[in-house]
């Protein structure tokens, strides 16, 4: 089982829709998804339900089991919904001096099983929450937007994965570097894309370009792989999840 | 003085952007501004200076004092750096078990004097710094990309202000809502800048257009205005500042 980490501490650069659209087209090849919205913005629950029972935050408090909270969205896709009370967390574990409070997600999640994939969404920060993502996982993926904002940071990143997991012993690679909102018209895509291919070599992807339907998917609560499945921006996440099963034997 | 957060949870929306243009456009109009970066990303700080001796963090801890922190970036600009380590400030603030945790901002703002503005830019995140900075401002400035999942949670926006407030007995208006990417090729654009109008009325601004070159002026470390004066996001920026200004009287 793969247990990955969608992660940028920059806002808006392509993590819920990665989330949304690359757990979606492994759950339409077959493979079993779970889905967990560790964001309080809660847009990845936003995309596939209106109707949350029970969140995150109550299997953080331990008020519920995992299958309780658990909803299927899609045929071999399932969500552990977000709600903004998961914003409550990150001081509720250090006033509660919560033990080991970096690894309850790990604990919350060890109950999970039949899944070929955990995908975890996370918030754009430095914070408890994502601290429990960065110690669950084996894998981060990173989109990144081709914009100089979004580069000024991404070394950082890496600093934040090493420190993260050494002290707990563990490293997090990050398996792929997904270059977003590329766009063919302007140099400054192309310029940023080579910037990542210095730093990052092979592990970046193919690119997302910008489409304006990616965007519109969810407004109808849907995956780009329903909402138009021959567009531009669906073809890119194909190929992206076509190459995410192809490494599968590697993890 | 004005005491402004530019505020939105959702990620990438344009904060960042607003505070740089907007600060350097009211100090290059007269106006004595200082620009605090309050996000543990640092991009407005970035964006201003590479050099940073003391940043908020030590502010936070009661290390040093304001002045030793401030830097004048431009002539009538000064700024409040950032950096990475900001994001230990909401342990912090639990485990040292800081009374008053989310009025400290203020009291570090507090000998601040002869500014006309003092201008907040924040993280998207519901975190105790974002506490600190809504405690201590006296209007939000909302920048909102013209997307679907950044209207998603833009009403929840409204009610976080009004709890974070009246625990506190005061309220923050919302003195503008900026729409922000705002794209007149596609009709999503028009169609989400109604859906803001219907909600928030007339404190809504003039758009600021997707325009390339606002995206590339950070890597040469400039505002728009000193970046490309002419083109037609600094148009946009100028027509907002002016707006800023028509009203200052009411502040
Ligand atoms: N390929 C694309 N083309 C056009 N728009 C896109 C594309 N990918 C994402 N978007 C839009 O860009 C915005 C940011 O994407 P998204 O919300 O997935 O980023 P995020 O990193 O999850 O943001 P946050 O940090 O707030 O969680 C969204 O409105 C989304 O619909
Ligand atoms: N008018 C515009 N036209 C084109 N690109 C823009 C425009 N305004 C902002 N951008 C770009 O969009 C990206 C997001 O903007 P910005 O970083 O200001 O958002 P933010 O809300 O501060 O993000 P975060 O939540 O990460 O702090 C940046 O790369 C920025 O350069
Ligand atoms: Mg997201
Ligand atoms: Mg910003």
């Amino acid at each position: 089982m793969r247990r990955v980490v969608i992660i940028n501490f920059k806002g808006g650069v392509g993590k819920t829709t990665t989330a949304v659209n690359v757990a979606h087209g492994l759950a339409l090849s077959g493979f079993r998804v779970l889905l967990v919205d560790n964001d309080p913005q809660a847009n990845s629950t936003f995309i596939f339900t209106k109707d949350v029972k029970h969140s995150l935050t109550s299997l953080f408090k331990n008020q519920f089991a995992l299958e309780e909270a658990i909803l299927t969205v899609r045929p071999n896709l399932d969500l552990v919904p977000a709600s903004k009370s998961l914003s409550t967390i990150n001081t509720w574990l250090v006033e509660q001096q919560v033990p080991r409070r970096a690894q309850v997600l790990e604990k919350i999640l060890s109950p999970a099983e039949g899944y070929d994939f955990i995908i975890v969404d996370t918030a754009p920060s430095f914070s408890l929450l994502n601290a429990n993502a960065i110690t669950f996982a084996s894998e981060a993926w990173v989109p990144v937007a081709m914009e100089y904002l979004a580069l000024a940071n991404i070394r950082e990143l890496m600093n934040t994965f090493s420190t993260a997991k050494s002290n707990l012993g563990k490293d997090l690679p990050i398996s792929y570097v997904i270059p977003f909102l590329y766009d063919r018209r302007n140099k400054k895509s192309k310029q940023i894309y080579n910037i990542l291919i210095d730093i990052f070599g092979d592990i970046v992807t193919n690119p997302i370009h910008i489409d304006v339907r990616v965007s519109e998917a969810p407004y109808f609560s849907k995956s780009i792989l329903e909402y138009n499945p021959q567009c531009r921006g669906a073809n890119d996440f194909r190929r992206l999840i076509r190459r995410i099963i192809d490494e599968n034997s590697l993890y």
